[in-house]
């Protein structure tokens, strides 16, 4: 199971722009 | 058409859907101690994206509630006590549901479009970078 951690920064990763 | 440089000083919206400006934000948001704002915003948009159906989502709520809301953080001190009661009952009583950050975010939004993004616009590392 993942870390709280690691869900909560998935989560912000998922919603960062991606490359021009 | 306007180069991403222009686009950025048009809305936060626009910066923080660029790569390069999104990160050029987070270094200033982070010399000016307050990256959590940035972090939260983005994470209330992951959030929204996340399937209700999924345990992890129950979870994700939780932490962002942890994190950024019950400790008092410089997130917690922007937002409205009734927007932060709203969502401590519904992390509680587990009433989950995509659009529970949604006030907070436009709280903390506002915040940052009236003040970090105005001193990000006259900063050293925008100018530099510009």
């Amino acid at each position: 199971m993942d870390s709280e951690d690691d869900l909560l920064q998935k989560c912000i990763t998922s919603a960062m722009p991606k490359q021009r | 058409p306007d180069s991403p440089l222009v686009r950025w000083t048009k809305s936060l919206h626009f910066l923080l859907g660029d790569q390069d400006g999104a990160h050029l934000f987070r270094t200033f948001l982070e010399r000016e101690n307050c990256v959590d704002t940035l972090d939260f915003w983005f994470a209330c948009n992951g959030f929204r994206q996340m399937d209700l159906k999924d345990s992890k989502t129950a979870r994700v709520a939780k932490v962002i509630f942890k994190r950024y809301i019950e400790n008092n953080s410089i997130v917690a001190k922007q937002m409205k006590p009734a927007t932060k009661t709203f969502i401590r009952d519904s992390v509680k009583k587990q009433q989950i549901d995509s659009a529970m950050f949604d006030q907070a975010q436009t709280e903390i939004q506002s915040n940052m479009e009236e003040n970090a993004y105005q001193m990000f616009l006259t900063s050293d590392i925008y100018l530099e970078y510009v």
